[in-house]
């Protein structure tokens, strides 16, 4: 009858060197409001599959973290957000990949687990199965934030090569 | 990138994660986020797991569903799993983190980077936050 629940919210270059102050209680306070809504659905009686996809959808529309609002910029300028859920009960698991309307993509992705026969859709085929399914669509501006797109030009300006590892904001 | 992973009051486990991937990525780059197995698995029979980090690597090493198998197969408790799965990708040339919750009712982290932004709570009145 115990229940317990971790998250991770990644936010890009913060080391304690980067972030200030208010910056760290900004971020701890996000991560406790994700929390909470996880552990709502744990001390009520419900599952674990609820309760992680309160706490993700939750991270999703914070625009600290890395995914959902506030999103990283791929080269192109835009944002292309991936997600993935698992119930460790049946294993039943769905995923999604290179989406760009969806506001919430790990809804989509347990959509994809509880309401088609595949595991795993991508891009624009993925949409479509979201508009088919009320899955709640939005313009691409709302995943956008300046602090990311500032961290693009960034990258660009230092020509670092294949991937963002050495600034770390992924 | 963010994610959970949570165990009920029936013991079942759960895991989800959701990511914009790597500042300017191209070509259409996937990491291991969304791929069952790489950074995202759960198995009542051993663990739910989400994983951030360096995601070619992560992918690589299979890293959710390998924390799983160790413990399904091996007895592996979970955080020695997580550390030499994690260990693992370090050999490869990647970083990351992994958070991870089992039947039982346990909870725990390991990360190879200079901080990973994390919380848990539980029912016995647990709650904490940690960023570095």
């Amino acid at each position: 009858s115990r229940w317990a629940i971790a998250i991770h919210g990644g936010a890009g270059s913060m080391t304690p060197e980067t972030m200030d102050a208010a910056g760290v209680a900004a971020h701890e306070a996000a991560l406790g409001v994700a929390l909470d809504a996880g552990t709502a659905v744990l001390k009520a009686g419900g599952s674990a599959l609820d309760a992680v996809c309160a706490a993700v959808s939750a991270l999703e529309d914070d625009p600290h973290f890395n995914a959902g609002r506030g999103a990283v910029f791929t080269y192109h300028g835009t944002n292309e957000l991936d997600a993935a859920v698992m119930d460790g009960a049946s294993r039943g698991a769905g995923a999604v990949c290179g989406v760009t309307h969806t506001r919430n993509p790990v809804s989509l992705a347990r959509t994809v687990m509880e309401k088609s026969p595949h595991v795993f859709l991508s891009g624009a085929g993925a949409e479509e199965f979201a508009r088919e399914q009320g899955v709640e669509q939005v313009d691409p501006d709302w995943f956008a934030t300046e602090a990311r797109w500032q961290q693009l030009q960034e990258l660009k300006a230092k020509k670092l090569g294949w991937f963002d590892a050495g600034l770390k904001y992924g | 990138t963010v994610g959970a992973v949570a165990v009920d009051a029936g013991g079942h486990v759960a895991a989800a994660t959701s990511t914009g991937g790597l500042t300017g990525k191209r070509w259409g780059r996937i990491g291991d986020s969304p791929l069952i197995g790489a950074g995202t698995y759960a198995d009542d029979r051993a663990a739910a797991v989400s994983c951030t980090g360096s995601g070619e690597q992560f992918i690589r090493a299979a890293v959710a569903h390998e924390i799983c198998a160790r413990m399904r197969l091996g007895g592996e408790g979970p955080q020695s799993a997580t550390e030499a799965v994690l260990a693992e990708v370090g050999e490869m040339g990647g970083v990351g983190g992994v958070i991870y919750a089992t039947p039982t009712g346990e909870t725990g982290f390991a990360f190879t980077t200079p901080g990973m932004f994390r919380a848990r709570a539980d029912s016995d009145g647990l709650r904490e936050v940690g960023m570095f």
